[in-house]
């Protein structure tokens, strides 16, 4: 394997977003990229991450190698990068580690790191592809917003879509509070689109602790985007340049 | 707020 990103910055920022999340996980490198896909301890939610060849200048990968590796010990290593940094991710055939070289844009520095791998048996889940009942795209700021504000008043959000608009609720001790984006196209800044796309009405609860936890990946894209339908886990996808993305999925709550 | 299900009850092992 060998793989050279422009800019260290997206995969610190990838790193960053999961590490609370999943702890142990293998990347899964072959000839269309690096794919990571794990669980979280308690079974509830799932990461899945795809950083295709394309994003690569080059990627080069010859055979399928898991890199079992522990988020802690990279995000250690790679707080030795800085973002505009020129990353590579260098190992061999059958490896004990994995090289990581950083070199600053003015090429007078150069850092290399071997990080050890693990053996990780990890179970791999089958994700259908899924024709969403709605699907809302926002900025991830406002997302996030949202999210940190209702846990302040629940444990747990209902959201709910309609033609209307993406509404998140939440009903606590204190109170009750809710949110509603309507639908909104912004003509000088499309970041700040709200798109909504419905077949069905969906109304679906779940934790925002775990909501709050996928928020973590905000800085990776301007928007985001839910995807849900009645019983099913909700998928959160923010979208990387050249098809690459970082996805959370998360089962809903579901009634006494 | 209900019960909290698992990401394996919607999608199986493979």
């Amino acid at each position: 394997l060998e793989a050279r990103l422009e800019a260290a910055d997206l995969f610190k920022k990838v790193v960053e977003a999961i590490k609370d999340l999943v702890q142990h996980c293998n990347f899964d490198c072959n000839d269309s990229g690096i794919a990571l896909q794990a669980m979280d301890n308690s079974h509830v939610a799932l990461v899945s991450m795809m950083l295709t060849a394309d994003t690569f200048t080059p990627f080069r990968c010859d055979r399928n190698i898991p890199l079992g590796i522990d988020l802690t010990s990279l995000t250690k290593v790679l707080r030795a990068a800085q973002s505009s940094d020129i990353l590579t991710i260098k190992s061999e055939d059958a490896p004990d580690v994995v090289n990581l070289v950083f070199e600053g844009k003015d090429q007078d520095r150069i850092s290399e790191y071997d990080l050890k791998l693990m053996d990780i048996d990890q179970e791999h889940l089958g994700i259908p592809d899924t024709e969403y009942a709605a699907t809302a795209s926002m900025p991830a700021a406002d997302f996030k917003r949202i999210c940190s504000d209702l846990l302040l008043i629940s444990e747990a959000v209902s959201i709910e879509c309609t033609k209307e608009g993406i509404t998140f609720k939440a009903e606590g001790d204190i109170g009750n509070g809710s949110v509603t984006l309507r639908q909104h196209s912004d003509l000088e800044n499309s970041d700040k689109n709200v798109d909504i796309s419905l077949t069905e009405p969906v109304a679906l609860s779940f934790s925002l602790k775990y909501l709050t936890g996928f928020c973590k990946a905000t800085g990776l894209s301007n928007q985001v985007r839910l995807c849900l339908s009645n019983d099913v886990p909700l998928m959160v996808e923010y979208a990387l340049a050249n098809n690459s993305y970082l996805r959370f999925y998360l089962a809903p709550k579901i009634g006494d | 707020g209900g019960r909290q299900a698992g990401i394996t009850n919607f999608y199986a092992r493979s």
